[in-house]
């Protein structure tokens, strides 16, 4: 599973 | 999407276009921070890296990142180009904006090795741009002070550029009862940075009173 962290903020 | 976080990332948008309006329509940059404005294009750079892995967020995500990286590097640009445009307004700018940037960017470079979400070259990236974030700002309020006056554009660019990183907040608060999550190092850089501008706001918030006490009849 692609573990990257997703920042869905700007 | 919250309110706050809308009205946030608006204010930052109008803080760049009244930035940008202000150097095109006075066409002079005095009391603009070179500095802080280089700072900014490290921030975007730093954080918006996950365009390049094409794992969009979203329509309004991606676009907004794109405006930010392009607009924050056509004021350096616009900056640059004063040099030769208006060579004693350059100068003027050169020798006042004195803040040191180097313990600015060591700092936040330390800050980003020691707090960050995972120990990625993505991530200490994104904590680094966080970071710095909340401190850019310090030579435009340097500048400020030392000169004590300044164009009321400029005033209302900082104080645009203060109210989207507070907005900030209440928008974290609100994602954090209805969501049950919240980033905690985007949380305390941002209050690091709300405190940074809060002087600001405090030195903004008397001026307009002062003067609309002064209209008073």
């Amino acid at each position: 599973v692609d573990s990257t962290i997703v920042h869905d903020e700007l | 999407m919250n309110p706050f976080r809308i009205l946030g990332d608006l204010s930052h948008l109008a803080s760049i276009l009244v930035l940008i309006f202000n150097i095109k329509s006075t066409n002079t940059i005095e009391g603009i921070s070179i500095k802080t404005q280089v700072l900014y294009v490290l921030v975007f750079l730093t954080r918006y890296l996950d365009l390049f892995s094409f794992r969009l967020v979203s329509f309004y995500n991606t676009i907004m990142k794109l405006f930010f990286i392009s607009s924050s590097i056509y004021v350096v640009v616009l900056l640059q180009r004063s040099k030769t445009t208006q060579a004693v307004a350059y100068k003027t700018m050169l020798l006042t904006d004195t803040f040191k940037v180097q313990y600015i960017l060591l700092g936040t470079l330390i800050a980003a090795f020691v707090i960050n979400h995972k120990f990625t070259f993505v991530e200490i990236a994104w904590s680094f741009s966080v970071w710095l974030e909340s401190v850019a700002i310090l030579p435009q309020l340097f500048m400020l002070s030392k000169s004590g006056k300044s164009k009321s554009l400029t005033v209302h660019y900082i104080f645009a550029l203060g109210l989207y990183r507070t907005l900030y907040i209440p928008n974290w608060i609100w994602r954090y009862h209805t969501e049950g999550v919240i980033d905690k190092i985007a949380l305390a850089a941002g209050i690091i940075q709300t405190l940074v501008y809060s002087d600001f706001f405090y030195l903004y918030y008397k001026k307009v009173i002062k003067r609309s006490a002064l209209n008073l009849p």
